[in-house]
Order: C-alpha cells, then structure tokens, then sequence
C-alpha cells in the first residue's frame, strides 16, 4: 500500500488524512498541538499520529517522515512554519513535497524552497463558488483548456420538451450532449437522439467556451 | 448588475469577494477586523467594504445586508459567529444565504438555522488531493452521479501508439473518448478514430465508474 505522511492536522490536512486513511493507505499524521493528534487517533483517520514540531529536522528524522516518497504539508496560516517545513523536507530528499498555500506570495515561497506541488482550497473554493452565483444555470465545471470545457447546466426554457435531434445543438451550436439527467440522482450516458428534454432536468456538454457562452442560459 | 455581500474576509471570503468583483458584481465586504476591512479596499477586491460585527442584527440592518438577495457567510472557526449570523440574516428575510463550514457538527447546525447553501471548502480539497495521490493516472474527475464519472487520465503504456479504433474502448470497456491532449495546453474535442494515441498524452473519457476502473491504469 502506498505511504503518505501529512504534517498539520487541521481541516485540509485531516480532510487528506481521512480521504487516503479509507482507501486503505498507511497515513501517519503530525501536528504540533497534541490534542489535535489525539483526536486523529480517535477518529480513526490515520494509521498512526505523532506530536512534533515539523521546523526542527531532526523531530522529522526521527519520527521517519524522511523516509516517505510523499509528505503533505498542510499548515495554512503559521506561512514561516510551513516554508521551513518544506525547505526541511526537500533537503532531507523526500521525493514529492505537496504543500497548501494561503495566498499568492505563500505559494511563490513554497516554490522557492522546492515544494512540488502547491494546492490553495480556499482560494480554489471560493472561485468556483463565485462562478456558479454568477452563472445559476451552469451547475458545474470541467476546465479542459483554457478554451474548451464540460458544463453541467440546468435545462433552458426553449429547449423545454424538444428532443436532442430537434435541438441540433451540434449544427447550431458546436456542442455535443454528453449525459442527460433523468432526476437528481442519475443521469443517462449518451442520450438517444429522440430523447425529449424537460425543463428543470440537467444536461452535460463539451465544447468550446465560447459556444457555451451562446447557450440562452 | 447582480449584488452581493459577504460576511467574514478570510482566505474564502476574500476569493469569492474578487472573483464577484473581477466579473463586474456589485460586491459589499464585511469583518469585523477593521484590517481586513481596509486591506479588502486597498486590493479592489470588492465595491465596498464595512467593519462590522455581524451577530449584532442592527449592524448588519443599518449596513444594509438585509436588503441582499444573496450573503455569503465566510466564517469558519468561529463556529458560534457564523451560525448566530446566518440566523439573523434568515430571520431579517434575506433570500439566499450560503455559508462555509468547518466540520461535519457544524454544517448539520447551518442547516438547522436555515442556510439555503453549505460548503466544505478545505474537506472538499483534501479529497480531491486524496483521489489524485491515489490514482496518480487520473489527472482530474467530474463526478456524474454516484455510478458515472468523466476522467481525464494519462494516457497508459498499453495504449501507446495505439488509433482510437483499433482501442474499441466503447466495446472492450463501455467508454467513450471525448478529447485527447495534444500537449499539455491544449485538447482536441472529438478526436478522428484514426488518431493516434501517445504515453504522455491525456485523454478525457466518459462512462461507469467501474468501467473506468477496468482501464489498465
Ligand atoms: N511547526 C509545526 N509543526 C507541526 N504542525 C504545525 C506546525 N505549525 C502549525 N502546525 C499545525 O498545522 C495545522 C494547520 O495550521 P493552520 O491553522 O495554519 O492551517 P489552516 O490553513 O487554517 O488549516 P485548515 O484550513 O486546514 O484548517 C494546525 O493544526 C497547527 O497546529
Ligand atoms: N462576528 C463577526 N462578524 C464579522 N466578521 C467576523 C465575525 N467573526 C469572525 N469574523 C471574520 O470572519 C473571517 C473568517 O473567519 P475564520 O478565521 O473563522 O475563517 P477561516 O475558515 O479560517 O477562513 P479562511 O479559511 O477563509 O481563511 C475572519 O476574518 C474574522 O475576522
């Protein structure tokens, strides 16, 4: 089974604990704070949990975290903590070195001292949110490029009780229907064409932005 | 244009607040640290911005929040804050709230209050991080519903220099291709049969989750 070791246990880093700990991974969880590695044992979201100081590097040898391909350092707002954890890590020769980052000078400083992959949930998180307050009709997103994606979008108006081949969305519209939901819980995978849409179902498209944008949504 | 407000400045707050604004919404910001209040002005992440404490229902009447059809409750460790909050502003009549929540415990108590919306921003990125440490071949999902999923894999070894057709993917695993990478940028939407397959390149497949599970990946 794949190791992971994740440093910093508070909503992310547990969340990234939890997630592998259930798919069978060996997750060993660190933090600082004692209690909250108490309470990583008790939830049964790692394998095993030790309390250290990740900027003191031999608290990481001991405790093996320089033997794990991939560590995860998920310190959000202690930035001086996190940035010396990383450096700490790299230097050691861990392979992979994924961290989370509060803000955009955060992020450039984790690359600076090496940090393979730098994630921002909140800021990721709350894009996305602005994106569907903005466009109510598009229920989801899936960025292929920067000019082509997969909309999930609620069924418009005029399209309410005509069939796909009625719709010609290719011809009209440069989209293709990819999946067409029957109700809330499950959706039909390439839809027959004389299947006829009604309005408050969903459906699932793939084409270019711009071809999106023209949807009357 | 659409208005919106948003309670608490945080990482969260502060990226719904500038993507809304960047995007042309009349955006009100609120904390209750004055700092944030300012720095929210100085980085022209909102409209306008105002140090308040939002479990005092006459500050937020006189702000006028209660007058938005949407508010974003931004708000995460203060558990009590963020619930006595969405409480005013459901009692004062606002349309919409959404609110972000920290744990489990704390989104059942959102909903309780009456928030219309609940996000897991830091949970819902430590899965997404999980999936992608776990399968390190699919780049990225879109979960259809609980049994169908479009994912955007590396292409395997066993496909390599491989057509489309010669694959049969729809008849050897009930997938259907929808793009193909052509470098790291850019994807080609409905590629030919008779393109040819390259290690290193990405593909976006769509179909059952255990279809996709069968892929040599
Ligand atoms: N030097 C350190 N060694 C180990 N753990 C640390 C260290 N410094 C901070 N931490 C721990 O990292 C965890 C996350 O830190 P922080 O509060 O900065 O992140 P956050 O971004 O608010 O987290 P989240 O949003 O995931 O809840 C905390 O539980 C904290 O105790
Ligand atoms: N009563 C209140 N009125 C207005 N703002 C408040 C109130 N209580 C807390 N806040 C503000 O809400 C903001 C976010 O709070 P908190 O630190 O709990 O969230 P967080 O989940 O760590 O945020 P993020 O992860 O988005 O950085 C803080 O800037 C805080 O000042």
């Amino acid at each position: 089974a794949r190791h992971f070791a994740i440093i910093g246990l508070g909503r992310f880093g547990r969340a990234v604990a939890s997630a592998l700990h259930s798919m069978g991974c060996e997750v060993l969880g660190t933090d600082i704070n004692e209690k909250l590695v108490a309470q990583a044992l008790t939830d049964k979201i790692a394998s095993h949990a030790i309390q250290l100081d990740s900027t003191e590097p031999t608290a990481l040898k001991e405790a093996g975290i320089f033997e794990f391909d991939t560590v995860i350092v998920a310190i959000g707002n202690y930035v001086q903590e996190s940035i010396i954890t990383t450096l700490n890590l790299k230097e050691a020769g861990v392979k992979t070195v994924i961290a989370k980052a509060s803000s955009e000078i955060h992020g450039k400083l984790l690359d600076r001292v090496g940090a393979d992959q730098v994630v921002f949930p909140e800021y990721e998180a709350g894009c996305a949110l602005a994106h569907t307050l903005t466009k109510p009709a598009i229920l989801d997103r899936f960025d292929l490029d920067p000019d082509h994606s997969i909309v999930e979008i609620l069924i418009p108006a005029e399209f309410d009780g005509k069939t796909i081949a009625e719709l010609e969305l290719r011809r009209c519209y440069g989209l293709t229907i990819l999946a067409v939901s029957e109700n809330d819980q499950k959706f039909e995978i390439n839809p027959f064409p004389n299947r006829r849409l009604r309005k408050g179902m969903a459906m699932v498209v793939i084409g270019s932005n711009k071809d999106i944008k023209r949807l009357p949504i």
